[in-house]
């Protein structure tokens, strides 16, 4: 007899394989795989003595006290029993080979070098989640709730609310400090949709990143205890968002959805010694908290790409029309950005847009400026005209000319977009009385 | 001025007082530059003394924009930032006004109006306004029948052929050694008592520029032999326009 070393896999051989087995010989095998696997054997090679139920020589495999079968013969006689590529597997992790051959191995006088066998093992995990798997007498408990199986082994866990206890495999309601950090999911009453049992202070802590707003959706059926007069005075659902109260449920009307616009959400679940209601389920879910619409504060105001719905992280770029300036209070600002913020507001208000003023257009040496447009004003697109004081001065501009425009840079600018203003230079050798003799 | 008239106001807008060496005249030209005679600054025959150009420049008085002397100095003087001597004009030379003209750079650019107004330079392409005979006015508050004038007056002259000038010169110098250069021209009557006269040196000589409908400077009262006893010499500014424009160069 030989123990086969406690390993994952391995082969087993009739005695001086491939040479042909030696007569009256008996050899037993005891394959062992850890526990959490189940062996399994296929022979990669099998010539044995056939006979009518394998009388002479054979192999038999035993395993879970049950008997496997016995096996005898050459691949394709019609006599003895070949295994040929059948798999054996066991139940438990361990199954029993053993070989029996007699005294010859001849056939009318003539001895036949019958080589015997080669078998492989090997340790296949043992899904002990799988209910058929289950054995007769298993001595394991199953999971009350969640059966996990991995190479090996298997572990058991709860439904949200229950807490496995420290036979590893049932579950007893623990929902005290639920905490739920995906960013969605389902928490209910223990039980659900069976009636919860009695005096629960369950406390399921919704806690997701800043920026995020938490929706519940309440599923059917929606069952607690109510009094017709009294609000829930016998179990109560509470649901907090930030320490701010948002509700206290009860009875057959579901609260339908509620938008907490809050990324962290308390529910409270107290129930009395007694009640057959069957509780609560609810499908949480976040999205990223939303700020309100923007709003400008005048007609000017352009919002890029104003979208329906502004959530955390997102962010607008305020500007302003063409001659119109970005402010806040008395501060011009260049550019305008303001973010959605984790707690739903936007991190600055909106600026107002007022018209870009360019002031009193730059006086003119020996001249003045006139407004052309009525009411004169020095705003964007105000146009003025500079003249000279004639006849004594005559102007000179550049390629712009005259008139200036109050520009969206807010400077007066000529036709050309040049800033600077026409010049008046003397009129040279025009007396306003010359000299003109009448008598000749 | 000798046989001349009272300007009336605004006829010589660009007329200028000036009082640096005693009495003289002087034009506008743009709004801060005047323009008269060298020897108005450095007279001839002054001698040694070292006086500079700055501290002439200092003591300077311009006055503009009247006809009445008393109204002149009413109106206040218009001091002087820096002078320019043209650099031909030689003090010590006492018989040679060549390169008698120089520049007077006002501190302040002045305000125009109907009663200062500059007088234009010559266009140096025409050469029309130095023939024989073409009319000039000069105005100035220089003597009038050796009395200094009050006010502002102006006499109409002719300029003179280069030839009939040097032939009359010939006749009066008297073996002075007197120059005739070819930067200056003469105007003005052998018998005909209108001329220019002291006090009005640096006054300019002003004809009307027909085509551009403008008056231009084309000469300064520079010097003579007498007055209203011949010709009168002026200086010729047209050879100076490039000097002029060089030093004012017009700032636009």
């Amino acid at each position: 007899s030989s123990p086969v070393p406690r390993r994952l896999f391995g082969e087993i051989k009739s005695p001086g394989y491939p040479k042909p087995y030696p007569n009256d010989n008996i050899s037993v095998w005891d394959i062992h795989v850890p526990k959490g696997y189940v062996v399994k054997l296929t022979f990669r090679h099998f010539d044995l003595e056939p006979s009518e139920s394998c009388f002479y020589d054979y192999v038999k495999i035993k395993a879970d006290k049950k008997n496997l079968g016995r096996y005898c013969g050459q691949l394709g006689s019609t006599t003895g029993n070949h295994p040929g590529r059948k798999e054996f597997v066991s139940k438990g992790n361990r199954m029993h080979l053993a070989f029996h051959s007699d005294f010859s191995n001849e056939d009318n006088g003539t001895v036949i070098p019958y080589r015997g066998f080669l078998a492989y093992y090997q340790a296949v995990d043992l899904d002990e989640c799988d209910p058929n798997n289950a054995a007769e007498n298993d001595e394991r408990p199953q999971c009350q709730h969640f059966c996990h199986n991995y190479m090996g082994g298997y572990f058991c866990s709860c439904r949200t609310g229950y807490q496995l206890q420290s036979d590893h495999h049932s579950c007893k309601v623990e929902c005290s400090s639920e905490l739920f950090t995906e960013t969605s999911g389902y928490l209910s009453s223990p039980e659900y949709p069976q009636p919860y049992p009695e005096d629960l202070r369950c406390n399921y802590s919704i806690r997701l990143q800043r920026g995020l707003s938490i929706i519940l959706r309440f599923l059917e059926p929606f069952e607690i205890d109510e009094h017709q007069q009294v609000h829930c005075p016998y179990d109560q659902l509470k649901i907090q968002a930030r320490g701010r109260e948002i509700g206290e449920f009860c009875g057959r009307e579901s609260p339908g959805s509620i938008e907490t616009n809050s990324n962290e959400v308390d529910i409270l679940f107290l129930t009395d010694e007694s009640g057959f209601s069957r509780g609560w389920k609810i499908h949480y879910t976040s999205e990223k908290i939303r700020c309100p619409q923007p709003v400008p504060w005048d007609r000017f105001t352009i919002i890029r790409d104003l979208q329906p719905v502004y959530q955390f992280q997102d962010y607008i770029v305020v500007s302003c029309k063409t001659g119109y300036n970005l402010m806040e209070g008395n501060r011009k600002l260049l550019s305008f950005t303001a973010v959605c913020q984790a707690d739903g507001t936007w991190h600055q208000s909106m600026p107002r847009c007022e018209t870009v003023n360019c002031g009193n257009p730059a006086d003119l040496k020996n001249g003045a400026f006139s407004y052309v447009n009525k009411p004169a004003n020095n705003n964007y697109q105000s146009v003025i005209t500079y003249r000279c004081n004639e006849p004594y001065y005559h102007i000179v501009t550049g390629a712009g000319g005259d008139r200036f425009t109050c520009s969206p840079e807010g400077t007066w600018v000529d036709q050309d977009n040049q800033v600077r203003i026409p010049a008046c230079l003397p009129v040279c050798g025009k007396p306003d009385n010359p000299i003109a003799e009448v008598q000749r | 001025i000798l046989g001349g008239k009272s300007a009336s106001r605004g006829s010589f807008p660009w007329q200028a007082l000036t009082s640096i060496h005693g009495r003289g005249g002087g034009a506008l030209l743009g709004d801060r530059w005047i323009l008269t005679a060298a020897h108005t600054i450095f007279p001839k025959g002054l001698g040694g003394n070292n006086v500079s150009l700055d501290q002439l420049a200092e003591k300077a008085n311009i006055f503009l924009g009247h006809t009445d002397v008393e109204e002149l100095h009413k109106l206040g003087n218009h001091p002087v930032r820096k002078i320019f001597i043209h650099p031909d004009y030689n003090p010590e030379d006492y018989y040679n006004f060549d390169g008698d003209i120089a520049l007077l750079e006002l501190k302040h650019p002045v305000t125009l109006g109907p009663t200062v107004l500059p007088i234009c330079l010559p266009d140096t392409t025409n050469t029309t306004f130095y023939m024989d005979g073409h009319m000039g006015y000069v105005s100035g508050f220089g003597v009038e029948k050796n009395f200094i004038s009050n006010n502002l007056k102006y006499v109409g002259l002719p300029a003179i052929a280069r030839e009939k000038c040097q032939r009359w010169l010939d006749s009066k110098k008297r073996h002075l050694p007197i120059v005739f250069s070819e930067n200056m021209f003469c105007a003005g009557f052998l018998t005909i008592k209108r001329d220019t006269c002291q006090g009005d040196s640096g006054s300019v000589f002003t004809v009307l520029d027909t085509e551009s409908g403008r008056w231009v400077a084309t000469g300064i009262v520079s010097w003579g032999i007498g007055c209203a006893e011949g010709y009168g010499f002026y200086t010729k500014v047209l050879n100076y326009v490039d000097w002029i424009k060089g030093i004012a160069k017009e700032d636009r």
